[in-house]
């Protein structure tokens, strides 16, 4: 059987307005920031605690709404990958 | 060469005297002391002001080998979200991974507890990203912790080992090793040390994981103690370096620091092969902190060694180096390393030179080779991306086929050295293909760019596919990464000054010797000031030519009699004599050797095939092993195979208790069950199957007891149309089908009962209504008094007009 995807209710999304512009998008659309990514500038994770935590469907809805705002350039919907200790 | 003292270096540690792979103090037992880590030290190096982490499962910071070292600024917790790093622990201890992988790269020395870290007095740090939801967010988190308090982060995880999956990092992780290499360590790049993979047994093949496979991570391989590749080995393209680690029951184990405080010198498989190397890097970094990560590839290039990995593909490529697809350029010397550090000068600028796209379709037939060239001049019109001297290679393909583990791809590069990216994989029968995946090989390393680039893909098929599914070669792309300049002997214009001949004495006759140096001691001749071959050493040259030079910057090709030149590598059928600085001439056959006699080959000229076990180049393999045309070498067969043909699992003789499926030998199962190749294990046939190929019912090769067989279906009993028949040898009946034209034929299946419509009963047998309805008497005469009608064969010929005719 192939593998199937599965999603989670994470969200990396990048706001090039800043730390500030993407608390806002975040409070503005339900989403909980968890902060920027690493290292990473202007990119951001979101959690959103009313999506399924593992889905095999990944969870458009309102989620098109934080894609389709114009301070927003990116947004992917976080999947679980599976990785092994070697 | 420093001489060892075992006595100067003693540790109180309880299993310092099992770290065998670190030191030889015991005379009697064997010694595996080739990573040279004891004499690094003895130069003073043992990790000091660098700093480690290890992406994993968590690192117990309290136990008494780590908390002296452990450093809670080289920590973070991804997955708890916090700065503690400490594992989850479990009854079954399965969050012990991290804890093992830190004590081999710093465990405290001297502290009478367990080990001693192979950088036993750097800081070492965890950072707990694998006990949770693995997603490219948290991947990237991880990897950028404090790149620029960081210097070297080692991971011993990654895809599936399974044989079938290709993955790699998502945008963000992508992104986050970018970044890490361009600003990590103040602008000197953060160094990302991999473990190759687990997958040996699955055939897996590790460029098809996107993390060993990435020109930025260090991907390491692991040796046996007796330099025998471990059943857990992948092979790549992409692999660097390697170090020891556990091989077969009887070789001996690595031992290191487990959770709740404990010692362990469990299985480890390729996962403290990372931590080894970064503990090596570590050494190397106090030597030289100025190291950027180029370098630091570029040393580990330089100083590997394939001292006795025993591999069936060692060569030379085009730039002198030994590279095996098993063990990149070999085992890691970490002596070599801080002594290449200390005197390092950092190498030019990187360079990347992107071809063209070849978006040119290419059906890829099975069982047919197809190739396709680029010339490129690398860039050469572009002074910021034009590649002399290559570093990394990526090929980007974009793939369509009906089953991606039967394609087999190779590069050659200009030099001729041939890097396989991709082996067939048995259990990959994903139909996806292969999406802008970047294949990576190092085999090219300093080597020349320009020139014609040949890429070539195999598809052998390992099961029955619909011929009419094509495999397809949609674009390709490659990527030339390195330098304009020579990364260690940067071009220069010499002058002859120095008289003398780069000559080896032991080459020639003392008489011969003399007369050379007192010819040269008093000739006069006019001095030469142009520039020199870029090939000529530093005493100079006497003109242009690389057969002018005074000395190589390489080797000397040629002897006395013949003229000498400078050569950046032997060409084939010669060795490097690296002490001499002399390319060899190899024995009759050898198109490369490590010595000049019959049993030092490594590989082949046309027409000879090298075997493994003594080096040899003959015409033609032993028992057991097949030829392989391409590399040609004499390669095993499958371990389930007695005979196989061009390719290892290709088999056409199985072992005892293995049968043919397909070109494979798979397990014999009882009777009633079949072996299922997708989940390698004995699965049950339909209940009329005595054996079968799969579960379905139309997939019988022979029914139980009391059903027939047909069309791969097992029935009670036949349908109209076929007759029961026995099969000498088959424990079961068969339906056969009537005679054409008949509907329902005798149980023996000779005479037919009733006809299909349109046709009649004639002495058992069918004819057309409509057959010649013309015959008159005579003729029926002719027909009757030669018997025709009682002839099957005849049988049509008239027979029904003639009888109706009377």
């Amino acid at each position: 059987p192939v593998p199937r995807t599965v999603y989670s209710n994470h969200w990396a999304v990048r706001v090039p307005g800043g730390p500030e512009r993407a608390a806002q998008l975040a409070a503005k659309y339900g989403y909980l920031n968890m902060g920027q990514i690493g290292n990473l500038e202007n990119y951001y994770h979101f959690y959103h605690s009313k999506t399924i935590k593992r889905s095999t469907y990944s969870s458009p809805g309102r989620h098109n709404f934080l894609q389709m705002d114009p301070d927003v350039d990116w947004v992917q919907q976080q999947l679980i990958k599976k990785r092994v200790k070697r | 060469h420093l001489r060892l003292d075992p006595n100067l270096l003693y540790f109180n540690d309880p299993i310092w005297s099992n770290m065998w792979y670190l030191h030889c103090s015991d005379k009697s037992s064997r010694c595996r002391s080739e990573m040279n880590v004891m004499a690094a030290w003895q130069r003073g190096y043992t990790g000091k002001n660098v700093v480690v982490s290890i992406l994993d499962d968590g690192v117990e910071k309290n136990h008494p080998d780590l908390i002296h070292n452990y450093d809670p600024f080289a920590s973070h917790d991804v997955n708890g979200d916090d700065q503690d790093p400490s594992p989850r622990y479990d009854a079954s201890n399965e969050n012990k991974h991290g804890t093992r992988c830190a004590g081999e790269v710093a465990a405290s020395a001297n502290n009478s507890y367990c080990i001693v870290g192979i950088a036993y007095n750097a800081r070492i740090g965890g950072i707990r990203m694998l006990d949770g939801d693995v997603t490219d967010v948290v991947e990237a988190k991880a990897l950028g912790i404090r790149p620029d308090y960081i210097d070297i982060y080692s991971a011993s995880w990654g895809p599936d080992d399974d044989g079938k999956t290709v993955d790699g990092p998502g945008p963000l992780a992508k992104k986050a090793f970018e970044d890490g290499i361009k600003k990590g360590r103040k602008g000197l790049g953060s160094i990302f040390v991999w473990a190759s993979g687990n997958g040996g047994r699955e055939g897996d093949y590790c460029s098809c994981d996107g993390y060993t496979n990435s020109i930025y991570t260090i991907s390491i391989s692991s040796t046996t103690e007796n330099g025998y590749k471990p059943w857990y080995l992948e092979e790549c393209a992409s692999t660097l370096a390697t170090t020891y680690s556990s091989g077969a029951f009887y070789e001996r184990k690595i031992v290191t620091t487990d959770l709740r405080q404990r010692c362990t010198d469990d299985h480890t498989g390729t996962s403290v092969s990372a931590p080894m190397v970064a503990g090596v890097i570590a050494l190397a970094l106090e030597a030289n902190p100025m190291l950027n990560w180029r370098d630091i590839q570029h040393i580990l290039v330089k100083t590997s060694r394939s001292v006795h990995l025993r591999a069936p593909d060692w060569r030379i490529n085009g730039a002198g180096r030994r590279v095996s697809h098993l063990y990149g350029f070999g085992l890691v010397d970490a002596d070599a390393m801080v002594v290449e550090a200390k005197k390092w000068r950092t190498v030019p600028p990187q360079h990347v030179c992107i071809g063209a796209s070849d978006k040119r379709p290419r059906f890829i037939r099975a069982d047919q080779l197809i190739r396709t060239t680029t010339q490129t001049n690398a860039c050469a019109d572009h002074s910021g991306q034009h590649v002399v001297y290559l570093e990394h290679v990526v090929v980007k393909v974009t793939i369509s086929h009906p089953r991606r583990g039967d394609l087999q791809i190779n590069l050659i590069s200009p030099s001729g050295t041939k890097s396989q990216l991709l082996a067939r994989r048995t259990f990959d029968y994903s139909n996806e293909g292969f999406k802008n995946w970047e294949f990576m090989t190092v085999h090219c390393w300093g080597e020349k760019a320009e020139g014609e680039w040949m890429l070539e893909m195999h598809d052998i098929p390992s099961q029955l596919r619909n011929p009419e599914t094509q495999g397809k070669l949609k674009e390709w792309t490659l990527i030339l990464y390195g330098t304009a300049e020579h990364p260690y002997n940067p071009f220069s214009f010499h002058h002859a000054r120095a008289k003398a001949l780069d000559l080896s004495a032991g080459d020639m006759e003392p008489s011969k010797v003399a007369f050379f140096q007192s010819h040269l001691e008093f000739e006069e001749e006019d001095e030469y000031s142009g520039p020199c071959h870029m090939e000529c050493g530093d005493r100079g040259c006497d003109g242009p030519g690389s057969e002018q030079c005074l000395n190589c910057v390489h080797f000397s090709l040629g002897n006395v009699k013949s003229g000498r030149k400078c050569v950046s590598a032997c060409p084939l059928g010669y060795m490097a004599d690296v002490a001499s600085r002399r390319c060899r001439r190899c024995h009759r056959g050898c198109e490369a050797c490590f010595g000049r006699g019959q049993n030092q080959c490594s590989s082949c000229k046309r027409g000879f095939y090298l075997q493994p076990e003594s080096n040899t180049c003959t015409t033609s393999c032993p028992a057991g092993a097949y030829s392989e045309e391409s590399l040609r070498r004499c390669l095993k067969c499958h371990q389930n195979c007695k005979k196989c043909l061009g390719y290892p699992d290709k088999c056409v003789v199985c072992r005892d208790g293995f049968s043919l499926s397909g070109s494979m030998c798979v397990p014999d199962c009882e009777p009633g069950t079949f072996f299922n190749v997708a989940l390698m294990k004995c699965d049950k046939c339909h209940a009329t199957c005595q054996s079968c190929v799969g579960t379905g019912k139309d997939q019988c090769t022979q029914c139980a007891k009391d059903f027939h067989l047909h069309d791969w279906r097992c029935i009670p009993t036949c349908s109209h149309g076929f007759y029961s028949d026995d099969v000498p040898g088959l424990p079961h009946r068969i339906c056969r089908r009537c005679e054409e034209n008949c509907l329902i034929c005798e149980a023996t299946g000779k005479n037919c009962i009733k006809c299909k419509e349109g046709y009649s009963l004639l002495s058992g047998s069918c004819v057309t209504n409509h057959t010649c309805n013309n015959a008159d008497e005579m003729f029926c005469e002719m027909v009757k008094s030669s018997k025709l009608c009682e002839r099957k064969l005849f049988i049509q010929f008239c027979c029904r007009t003639c009888m109706l005719a009377g």
